[in-house]
């Protein structure tokens, strides 16, 4: 996954985000793509979740996935989420609930929660930072001002590093694949790199669903486990989603 | 190879509005009703969308008869899982059975589906 919250010039912040899935899930060989991943493309869906006839949260998912990976709420918050991978593993975790030590909350679960029931950005930053997960992962939060936007990396047990926006630094933008942002990506899956490049020529005064979607369209950032582009902005409340595929030759990854 | 081309490539531009070979349509939209009881939340998506939820869960069942050799495992998730997770957390629960009686698929496949993230994070 490759997901970035950009604040432009104006303060308006800009969340998208690749969803990458399927990896050593079955390759075609025939059709030069990961099995699981064309499978799961169908399966794409934006959902409005509705109570009382007014929209809850608006969130891109897979059909018969009860959790959330991508989402937003209007006028208060975005929020994606990438896997991180850990020896300290979910299937830890799932083994932990197995046995019935459950004190754990499921990623995907927690997400839509967050989603469901925070109120403002920093509750949801508090939620997804202290609660204890089943699984690793970072958490790509936006909000509703300036300044607002965070990756927070996370193992099971505790909140390992919030990276924030620093607009006064320089740092207009957060990005994050699936590597810790302070050390460097595996070599041969380095997204990172070229998202970073293709954000920095743009600058921040061109920053734009155009510019983001671009930069989410070169490979290997677009690569053959892409299934989906969604791109979200509370402060317009825009939110759009769209199938992806890469075709031969693309990376696997 | 990820930094030669044409596996990489130079930072696009005119991508969007999005065409072309690297778009494969808009995703379609779905209210879920969160007055509803969960079990009838997701009725209408899955209606819609049983047969490639179908295809991907048995693609899934297939990956783990070709790794682990026979159909065991799959019996294990069939009849197991759902007592071995036990009460997953409301409402999500519900809407597992709500989406396994409407897909015609078994919870446990379901639920598997539903825990693939936490299963793949090694």
């Amino acid at each position: 996954c490759t997901s970035v919250v950009a604040e432009d010039t104006s303060g308006k912040l800009i969340h998208a985000r690749n969803m990458d899935f399927g990896l050593f899930l079955g390759w075609d060989v025939k059709n030069n793509s990961w099995m699981v991943t064309e499978l799961l493309r169908p399966l794409a869906v934006n959902v409005n979740f509705q109570r009382n006839n007014k929209t809850v949260f608006l969130s891109t998912s897979f059909a018969g996935y009860v959790g959330m990976l991508t989402g937003l709420k209007p006028g208060v918050l975005t929020l994606t989420m990438n896997e991180r991978f850990s020896l300290d593993g979910g299937y830890i975790g799932v083994l932990e609930w197995i046995l019935g030590i459950r004190q754990g909350a499921w990623m995907s679960f927690l997400t839509r929660s967050v989603l469901e029931n925070a109120t403002s950005y920093d509750e949801a930053k508090t939620l997804l930072s202290k609660t204890v997960l089943l699984a690793p992962a970072y958490f790509i939060l936006g909000g509703n001002k300036s300044g607002e936007a965070c990756v927070i990396t996370r193992s099971r047990q505790s909140c390992l590093d919030i990276w924030e926006l620093d607009i006064q630094k320089g740092q207009w933008y957060v990005l994050e694949t699936n590597y810790d942002h302070w050390k460097p990506p595996l070599p041969i899956d380095n997204r990172r790199a070229p998202a970073m490049k293709c954000l920095n020529r743009t600058t921040q005064k061109n920053i734009s669903f155009a510019t983001i979607y671009d930069m989410l369209s070169t490979k290997p950032v677009l690569n053959k486990l892409t299934t989906y582009t969604t791109l979200m902005s509370v402060s317009e409340s825009k939110f759009e989603a769209y199938l992806r595929d890469c075709p031969h030759p693309c990376m696997p990854w | 190879a990820q930094d030669v081309p044409p596996y990489t490539e130079d930072c696009r531009s005119g991508t969007y509005p999005p065409s072309g070979p690297t778009y494969q349509g808009n995703i379609p939209w779905y209210t879920v009703n969160l007055d509803q009881a969960p079990r009838e939340r997701w009725q209408k998506i899955i209606a819609d969308k049983k047969q490639p939820l179908t295809a991907m869960i048995q693609q899934i069942k297939d990956l783990v008869k070709f790794f682990f050799h026979g159909e065991k495992l799959i019996d294990l998730v069939d009849t197991k899982l759902p007592a071995l997770l036990g009460n997953l957390p409301p409402p999500f629960d519900e809407e597992m059975k709500g989406i396994a009686e409407a897909s015609g698929l078994p919870l446990g496949e379901v639920m598997l589906f539903n825990i693939f993230y936490e299963v793949f994070t090694v």
